[in-house]
This record gives structure tokens, sequence and C-alpha cells, in this order.
């Protein structure tokens, strides 16, 4: 924890130590510390460290605004009249990172704010993944597209949206396998899955779901995966636990993707829009 | 490359020819960047480089070889040391009266119910055990994936009580060689869960409990295992989606300070993909 006092060299390695402690790599952690020992000097020295550390707070919550993290989008409650409905989403990120958890939260979510939801379940590979989804939507009580174990994941999603279609829905949340970055022939399975959604309607929004325990292979994985996938928002779960994430300080800087929500628990209350200053404020404590 | 890097550090320098104090210190630098790209805990990374510098300096300088070769085999050696090679390979504690009892535990998306069937695939003769009683569809998992590797799948006694269902099944599976425990995965700041862990193992007695860790985990990694560890004594780790391209320096840092052994790795999402763990294999993968 950051100390307080002066600030000194010191203060200016434990926080650069803070800084690698979550995450946020040692050449960002050290460009930061720099950078704001560079404002101490210029400002004749005499500043105590918690303001610096606020500094870097503020420094760290500009990148994440810089892409539009934060800005969390208007939500239309009962349906989304700018653009044809339903509105899809596509879940999409490396195994265990959270997907099928986050698919519901958003699903009930939606439903919560009154819109007609469906939940498509194209991961038809995992054991139990369709079942583990079933169970959401029933519990959510919104409508539920699957077929078989195995079935292409391209024909379900597209099954989902053509029911969502049907069904009169506002909201599709489209559930995939998990998959590592470094498997090519599954990021093209996802490519595919993509492209025939295009026939009915290219999804509104894919989001990558990152386990905030994930160190710096998540940068890897957010590049990979925007790489050829449209992902337009970054959904950090798992922030309840002791880990912090700051792999996406430099993520966001560099591919500019916005962080759009937060998991913070298991429960689909457990879902918050990201607060790019109370983020910054963890990672320097 | 690191080589590359090092290489350009030792060239750059005087004394050209022999690891002294001075020349050493750009060195050390470059491998602790590296190793903190690679995960590894930075309170263990600078332990670590302690080690690294004694034995560098105090190594003989080779002829046929540069500095920065040189260099990096101490590091890879140390590396590898730190993660057992001069150990023998750590085998399964087996329970010489009964059932070997395997509890996993860990994180959530860590991997432990695909891990609870690869084990069972390994060593045959197992039944699976279900102590996920929160998670939707979690016991439908494992008895699917039980199918898969043959093993006969123990579902819950209670499916509203863990702690019946671990007695339950302690009696259900006293014929079996192996008896293997999913758990529900949880947050080593959970007390309420981990408390809920600690009960299980009292029941449960396990011969080994193993903490079932994602390889591409942070510097939480440390904190986790010593955590778990204070609280159930872990007789060892496994790291699961080694197939990706994290560097797994949590490997380093867990075994360097709680001395807790690897095991196994995961290799993949099936069922047979599952290794014992190389430390001189992974010993190359954390140095990149
Ligand atoms: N504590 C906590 N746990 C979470 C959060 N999000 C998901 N989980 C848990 O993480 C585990 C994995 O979640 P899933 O939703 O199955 O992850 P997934 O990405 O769909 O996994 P695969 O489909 O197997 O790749 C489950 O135990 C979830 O309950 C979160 O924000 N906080
Ligand atoms: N590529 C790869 N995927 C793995 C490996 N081990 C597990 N997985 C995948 O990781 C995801 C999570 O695995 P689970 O076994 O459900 O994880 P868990 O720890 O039981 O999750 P919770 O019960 O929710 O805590 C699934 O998609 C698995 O197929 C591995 O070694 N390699
Ligand atoms: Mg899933
Ligand atoms: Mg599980």
């Amino acid at each position: 924890a950051v100390g307080r006092g002066l600030f000194d060299d010191a203060a200016a390695e434990q926080i650069e130590e803070a800084l690698i402690e979550a995450d946020i790599g040692p050449e960002i952690a050290l460009r930061l510390v720099e950078d704001v020992r560079e404002w101490v000097r210029s400002a004749g020295g005499g500043v105590t460290a918690e303001t610096v550390r606020e500094k870097i707070e503020m420094d760290i919550a500009e990148i994440l605004r810089g892409s539009g993290s934060g800005r969390s989008e208007e939500i239309p409650p009962n349906g989304n009249h700018s653009s044809e409905q339903p509105r899809v989403t596509i879940l999409v990120g490396v195994n265990g990172s959270g997907k099928t958890t986050t698919a519901a939260k958003l699903a009930a979510q939606a439903a919560a704010r009154g819109s007609r939801v469906l939940l498509g379940a194209a991961d038809t590979f995992r054991a139990a993944a369709i079942d583990q989804l079933r169970v959401w939507a029933e519990r959510i009580g919104c409508e539920f597209v699957a077929q078989d174990q195995g079935a292409d994941p391209a024909a379900v999603a597209f099954d989902a949206v053509q029911a969502g279609k049907s069904r009169g829905c506002d909201e599709v949340f489209i559930d995939t396998a998990g998959r590592l970055h470094t498997q090519t022939n599954l990021m093209a399975e996802l490519e595919k899955v993509i492209r025939v959604l295009g026939k009915i309607k290219p999804p509104d929004h894919c989001f990558l779901t990152l386990d905030a325990t994930t160190g710096r292979n998540g940068l890897q994985q957010i590049t990979t995966f925007s790489r050829s996938l449209p992902v337009d928002g970054l959904i950090v779960t798992k922030l309840d636990g002791s880990a912090r994430a700051g792999v996406v300080v430099e993520a966001v800087e560099r591919l500019k993707i916005p962080v759009r929500y937060v998991g913070v628990g298991e429960t689909v209350e457990d879902l918050m829009p990201f607060d790019p200053e109370a983020f910054a404020r963890e990672l320097v404590r | 490359t690191l080589t590359e890097r090092l290489n350009k550090t030792f060239r750059n320098l005087a004394g050209f020819g022999k690891l002294n104090e001075e020349n050493i210190q750009p060195a050390l630098r470059e491998i602790r960047v590296a190793l903190l790209e690679a995960d590894v805990h930075f309170r263990v990374v600078k332990s670590f480089l302690e080690n690294v510098k004694k034995r560098a300096l105090g190594s003989e300088v080779l002829e046929s070889v540069t500095p920065a070769d040189q260099f990096v085999k101490v590091v890879r050696d140390e590396l590898a040391r730190t993660l057992g090679a001069e150990e023998p390979p750590p085998e399964l504690r087996k329970n010489p009266a009964g059932p070997t009892r395997i509890l996993l535990c860990g994180l959530q998306g860590a991997g432990k119910t695909t891990a609870a069937a690869k084990l069972a695939h390994l060593l045959g003769k197992s039944a699976l055990v279900a102590l996920d009683l929160k998670r939707p569809g979690a016991v439908e998992q494992l008895r699917v994936m039980a199918e898969k590797v043959q093993a006969t799948f123990l579902p819950p006694a209670d499916p509203s009580d863990v702690r019946l269902s671990a007695r339950k099944a302690l009696e259900e599976g006293r014929a079996f060689e192996h008896l293997i425990f999913d758990t529900a995965g949880r947050l080593q700041i959970d007390e309420e869960l981990m408390e809920e862990l600690v009960e299980v193992a009292g029941i449960v007695k396990p011969d080994e409990i193993v903490l079932v860790l994602d390889a591409m985990t942070g510097q939480e990694a440390l904190n986790v295992a010593e955590t778990f560890h204070k609280r159930v004594p872990l007789t060892a780790l496994m790291l699961t989606k080694t197939d990706g391209d994290a560097r797994g320096g949590a490997a380093l840092s867990i075994r360097h300070v709680t001395g807790i052994p690897i095991k196994w790795i995961g290799t993949g999402e099936r069922p047979d993909a599952i290794e014992s763990f190389h430390p001189e294999r992974f010993a190359d993968r954390i140095l990149g």
C-alpha cells in the first residue's frame, strides 16, 4: 500500500510495485511513475505521496476514458428503435472467463428494464453448456434457443436471431464456447459465426470477457480476439476477487476498445457499468 | 528475443568476457522484465534474481560461450531447480488402506470439473463426486465427463447440503481405488466458502488437496495459493490451459514461496489432455 508523507524514491518504488502487483505490466508501471516524477520535479518537489497517487489515478482514468470506457450507453428500456430489432449481442472469450454467466446477467438486466429477451446457446461443444444456459433462461424467464450438442454454432446463432425476430424480441444474447486465442481453427469458427449472422443481422455488439485474474496474457487475448472479430467492448469479470485486471490499461491504450461492464459476482445482479475512476483507484491502492 | 537483448547488454559493457558485479546489473534488469511479463510475482522476481546473481558471479566462466548465453543458462537452470528439477518427480499420494481421496479446489473457471475427469482418465478405477451444488449445470457437466472417461459418477446425496453429500460419497465410494471430489469455484477472500472448503476437507480427509489454477493467472496467483494453503494444506498444484501461450510464471511464484509440488498440467479441453509437470520444459516456457 502507498504510504503517507512526501513523495520520494521510496514512495515511487512503492507505487511502481503496487501497479505491477495489479498486473499493469512493468513497462507501463515504470512509465506512469516516471511521468509523475517529471510532474513532481516541474512542480518544484514538495509534493505528498498521496497527491502523486491521485495524479496517477487520474492519468490511468484518462487512458481508460480516452476510448469511450465508462460512458454507459443508453440502453433503451423497451426495445431499440434506433436500429432494426432485435439488438444482437454475442459473448466471446477464453475458457472459463465468464461468458455464459455474463450473458445471463445481461439478459436478466435487460429483462428487468422491460425488454423482451432471448438467450442463444451457441456453445455446442462443452459438456452441459447448453444446460447451464437453459437453467439461467428459466430463472430469468426469457426466451431460449438451442440445438443438439455438437450442432454448428453458426446455425444456432442464426436460429437464435431468427427466433428473436419472429418472437418480437428486443434483445438477443448469444453465448459461445470458450476458446484460446491461440487456437486458430476455433477463432475461424467464431469468424464464421459472425459471417453467418451477417446474413440475418450482424451483431450490434461483440463483447469479450476477460477474467480479472488474468495476467499479462490478457493483452494477447484482447489483441488476437479483436484482430479477427468485431470486438467493440470488454467485460472484466470476477472483479469481486482480489485481482485488479491492470492489463486492461495497456489494452485500452493500444487498441482503444472500451471496457463496458465489470462482473462482480455470480448472480444476475452482479454486473455493473464500468467506472474508470473507481477502477483506477483500485489499481493504485 | 531475450538472448538477443542480453547479447546487446553484455556487448555494450566493459569487461566483456567475464560476468561481474557491474555488467550483470543490466542483464538482471532484462531478466526482471522478462519474468514480470511472464507473470512471476514481483517479490519472487526480486528474491529469485538474488539467487541468480550469486550463481552467475560464482560460476566458472566458460571459454566456449558468450556471457549472455552463460547468463541465460544460469537463469534457466535456477528456474528449473526452483520448479523441482533436482528432486524426484512428485507422485500421487496413495492411500494404503482404501480409496485414494483427491479433493480439487480453486477459483471460478480454473478448470476443476474438467480436471476431475482428466485425473479419472489418467488414474483409472475412479469415482467422481459432484460437490459443486451451486453452479447451474455443474453436476450435469461432471456426470457427462464421468461417462466420457468411464468413471463412476456419484451425484450429490442432497443437492442442498455439501457436507452431507461429502459424507455420503465417502460411504458410497469405499470400493473405488480413487475418489475424486469436484468442488465449486470460490474466491480465496470469500470467508463463507473458504470455511465450507475447510469443513469438506475435514470430512473427506483427502490424501491429496489439489489447487487447480489457470496458467494465465497474474500476480494474484501467489496470494491465492498462499491463502488456500493456509486454510487447507495443499499437497499439489495443477496448472490448466497450458496449451495457450501464457508463460505460466504463477508456477514459479507458488513453488518458490510455498514449496507445493506441481504435479499435473492441463493441455486442452479433452479428458486425455493431462500431463505430468516437467520442470525443465516449464522453465523454458517461463523464460520465453
Ligand atoms: N466471483 C465471480 N465469479 C464469476 C463471475 N463471472 C463468472 N463467474 C464464475 O466463473 C465461472 C465460469 O463462468 P462461466 O460463465 O461458466 O464462464 P464461461 O466463459 O462461459 O466458461 P466456458 O464456457 O467453459 O468457456 C462460474 O463459476 C461463474 O459463476 C464474476 O463476475 N465473479
Ligand atoms: N484449452 C483448455 N481449456 C481447458 C483446460 N482445462 C479446462 N478447460 C476449459 O476451461 C473451461 C472451464 O473449465 P471447468 O472445468 O468448467 O472449470 P471449473 O473450475 O470447474 O469452473 P467452476 O466450477 O465454475 O469454478 C471449460 O471451457 C473447459 O473446457 C485446459 O487445460 N485447456
Ligand atoms: Mg460458457
Ligand atoms: Mg466446475
